[in-house]
């Protein structure tokens, strides 16, 4: 999961 | 989304607003502790530099922003704003022994080594482990003012409500996160005594207090 796409949790 | 993760972001947001409305309206910050509330504030500040780098959503966006300005806002009235009513006799859990230890793991066990994908770990970990100081100071005193025995219970609930929503996700989406799935299992552990308490004592209309 790279960090580019982000993270949708909180 | 799911009904869990929505529950779950709506009880951390109610956690929030519990603190500063009872600083807020009591003027007073006694029986919290200052610690665990720097540790949610680094927290927030090293999970959420995606929003540099990346879009997920108007939602997304503007909790993230919420956690890092309510989280910043409340060690200010802890340490400037209500400073004299600030109980640091009680708070003497030690971070770095907290910090320290969280960084390492952060380095060591993470999904990418890059900067903000170790900043990211670094805060899954660290968020586990941050409400250690407030269960340390309310083990000294032993007591907890019924609004912030809300508070607690409001925040530890956010987590136990995402391992459902990871239940939900692995089962309907295929998505797992064996990080954050296991820092969050950590985290709602921490918890079970005081939810125990909670249970038995707050939502009976007492004071909680601890065993001796």
């Amino acid at each position: 999961r790279p960090i580019a796409e982000g993270h949708d949790e909180l | 989304m799911n009904i869990f993760r929505l529950i779950g972001d709506m009880s951390h947001l109610l956690a929030i607003v519990l603190l500063l409305l009872k600083m807020w309206k009591t003027r007073s910050c006694a029986g919290i502790s200052g610690k665990s509330q720097i540790l949610f504030a680094l927290v927030f500040a090293t999970r959420y530099l995606d929003l540099f780098t990346a879009f997920i959503s108007a939602y997304n966006s503007t909790m993230k922003l919420f956690f890092i300005s309510t989280s910043l806002v409340t060690v200010y009235l802890m340490y400037f704003k209500f400073r004299a009513t600030y109980d640091a006799n009680h708070d003497t859990f030690r971070l770095e022994f907290l910090v320290v230890p969280v960084g390492g793991l952060a380095f060591l066990v993470n999904h990418n080594f890059s900067p903000l994908e170790i900043l990211w770990t670094f805060s899954i970990y660290l968020e586990s482990v941050a409400i250690l100081p407030q269960l340390f100071m309310m083990s000294k005193t032993g007591e907890a003012e019924t609004i912030t025995s809300h508070y607690l219970f409001a925040l530890g609930s956010y987590r136990a409500l995402y391992i459902l929503n990871w239940v939900f996700r692995y089962y309907f989406e295929g998505f797992f996160d064996l990080i954050a799935v296991v820092a969050g299992c950590v985290q709602t552990i921490l918890y079970c005594d005081f939810f125990y308490l909670y249970i038995t004592k707050v939502l009976k209309g007492k004071k909680l207090s601890l065993p001796a």
